[in-house]
């Protein structure tokens, strides 16, 4: 008995593990392009007809390092990232990978290119990095010619190698009369070039259309001039053209099967993407939202099996919350955020359960303020600026150290580096003139709500969260009930001095004393923890012409609890101006 | 740390991008500076 239900047991764990691989590789096929996933792709976003660029074929012919390694190369573009398989072990790896990318207008151009020597067991490390933008590279390239690139390393940015790239862009126009051509040539079994009525109706089942025979008979006929019961793909995919146009015959994908619900053009992108993905003709791998994901190694993959819901946009909440992916306004481009694995699973215990919870208000709290200006004392050593180099090591491609007003032997303290300041004009301030545009006050990952109830609704989800009390007993706050905001996280690699986001006379400062809970999303996104209500804080007033009177919150957190103000109230402020800074301490 | 700005109802309309993505409960890398909202003339009328 005991080893049958042994053996039964084994089999239950073994089905259970066939049955989520099995939903890995569902969920897999499901986020790649064109397959409909949230994974902001091609299908979902409706693209109009004025922002239509254009597809890219962008090729990555090889590279030329500087020592021999077995090297994978990814693309991030957007929201997408691909990655190419991996070279044999050599200084030259070639790859010849190809991926046909969705152009617009006023959407993302710049791509990024990333080298990363392989590892058997431990994540890929990246070696080398180049950005090129598409549409510059095919206006100044017409010919799909050869370019080569520097690859940069991302600490230094030295050039630590070349990357051979190509990439052409079919025209609009050519790219909508292929299409229907090419559609037509999947059901042309006996590739003559002539369709029958059953290669025809066959194509029709397979577009989900459930028009009725006699439909499909008449638009047959009418192509079928000569009345010999076959038709050339070029006549049927000028009736086909025309045909969609007035009423759409092609209503889901023949590839992945996602409906089709938008016009005619966003189709024609959706199978033109997902027909090269579904056919083999592409050598690159999708369905990775960063270069980071991309490149880690199979060991990494085992514990994605488990992990798979953490790979969406944004920040899973729940259990499952482990990555933050956030997206770069610059380059339209997804980033996923570095946070140390040990970290997270330490917030997810503390800030995502009742008991974790329960656990702060019994001392924890005390903990957390003890632990803050510990490490505040410790941060103003002189031993402490030590630590400099390994932080700028570990967001080494986060960190311009040129932009910053001075050179790193300047910091005596870790502190000191902490607060840099930048060099004047590293940060351009949007209509300077116009101060009737409101501008972001740090550099940050940024959250923005019209109103309270979304604010509740997407992200904070304290179940305590109110603006009054956000802003506390100490500041008139009908006139902010229901209105606006704007969420500027910093992160611990970011530039962190906050500026005024709008001209205007300072009207006052409160002090609300509090707890120092993190206020990374884990927490803001747990409703167990009203980060924002009960952190120390302190509430500073604007009143401005153009937005009446503006609510400007610094909100300290674990270890960064020190918030020291450079103005004074009855200061006039311009947008840009600095308010103040955060810094290591309780 | 984080920074909250809170404005009055109606006061000022938020960039497109960055409604939408948060409306996807995702953030958006931003730098100082940029572009963030702009005043909604009909509540500023009534106030000036």
């Amino acid at each position: 008995m005991g080893n049958g239900n042994s053996t039964e047991a084994k089999e239950s764990r073994r089905s259970k593990m066939r049955q989520k691989i099995q939903n890995f590789r569902s969920r897999r096929r499901l986020s790649r392009p064109g397959s409909g996933s949230v994974s902001g792709l091609v299908s979902q976003r409706s693209v109009s007809a004025d922002d239509f660029a254009g597809i890219a074929l962008l090729t990555l012919i090889g590279a030329e390092m500087k020592f021999k390694d077995k090297w994978l190369a990814c693309v991030s573009f957007g929201e997408q990232t691909f990655r190419s398989e991996i070279s044999n072990s050599t200084e030259k790896p070639i790859w010849n990978s190809e991926k046909k990318l969705l152009l617009e207008k006023n959407g993302p151009s710049l791509a990024r290119i990333s080298v990363f020597e392989t590892n058997r067991l431990l994540k890929n490390n990246i070696v080398g990095y180049c950005e090129l933008d598409l549409l510059e590279f095919v206006v100044q390239e017409p010919d799909s010619a050869c370019k080569s690139f520097d690859l940069l390393d991302p600490a230094s940015s030295n050039v630590v190698g070349s990357m051979f790239v190509s990439c052409s862009v079919e025209d609009p126009v050519e790219t909508e009369t292929c299409f229907a051509k090419r559609i037509l040539s999947i059901v042309d079994y006996d590739e003559d070039g002539k369709l029958s009525f059953s290669e025809f109706s066959d194509l029709m089942n397979a577009f989900g259309n459930i028009v009725a025979a006699n439909k499909k008979e008449e638009l047959f006929k009418a192509a079928d001039l000569n009345g010999d019961g076959v038709v050339t793909i070029d006549e049927l995919a000028a009736l086909l053209a025309v045909q969609q146009e007035q009423e759409p015959i092609i209503n889901s994908c023949p590839v992945c099967g996602e409906a089709l619900q938008l016009d005619k053009l966003n189709a024609m992108i959706h199978m033109t993407l997902c027909f090269d993905e579904g056919t083999g003709n592409q050598t690159m791998t999708g369905g990775f939202l960063t270069d980071r994901q991309a490149s880690y190694g199979w060991m990494f993959k085992l514990s994605e099996w488990t992990h798979l819901a953490t790979y969406d946009v944004g920040l899973n909440t729940g259990s499952s919350a482990s990555h933050i992916v956030v997206i770069d306004r610059k380059t339209k481009r997804l980033v996923e955020e570095l946070i140390d694995s040990k970290i997270v699973m330490s917030m997810r215990a503390i800030y995502q359960s009742k008991i974790g919870l329960r656990l702060m208000d019994q001392g924890a709290k005390e903990i957390l303020q003890n632990l803050s200006e510990k490490q505040g004392k410790k941060m103003n050593t002189v031993e402490s600026a030590q630590n400099i180099p390994s932080f700028l090591e570990f967001f080494k491609d986060q960190i311009n150290m040129a932009e910053v007003k001075y050179p790193l032997d300047h910091f005596k303290t870790f502190n000191e580096f902490f607060v840099r300041e930048l060099k004047p004009g590293a940060r351009p301030i949007a209509c300077m003139d116009q101060d009737d545009v409101a501008v972001s006050a740090a550099d940050c990952r940024l959250m923005a709500f019209q109103s309270v109830d979304d604010s509740t609704r997407f992200w904070i989800k304290g179940r305590k969260f109110s603006i009054k009390g956000l802003l506390g007993n100490d500041v008139q706050s009908d006139a902010f009930l229901d209105g606006s905001l704007v969420i500027f996280r910093l992160a611990p690699q970011d530039y962190h001095r906050f500026h005024s986001p709008v001209s205007g006379v300072i009207e006052k400062f409160v002090n609300v004393s509090g707890s120092l809970y993190t206020v990374n999303p884990i927490a803001v996104n747990s409703k167990y923890c009203n980060v924002f209500t009960e952190n120390k804080r302190t509430i500073v007033i604007i009143s401005t012409a153009e937005f009446g009177k503006v609510a400007f919150v610094a909100i300290g957190a674990t270890m960064v609890g020190s918030i020291t103000f450079v103005r004074q109230e009855g200061d006039h402020v311009k947008k840009g101006d600095e308010l103040g800074y955060f810094s290591f301490g309780g | 740390s984080t920074v909250i700005s809170v404005f009055e109802k109606d006061s000022i309309k938020i960039d497109e991008d960055l409604l939408a993505n948060s409306a996807r409960s995702l953030e958006t890398l931003v730098t100082v500076g940029m572009q963030l909202a702009q005043m909604v003339w009909t509540k500023a009328k009534m106030r000036l």
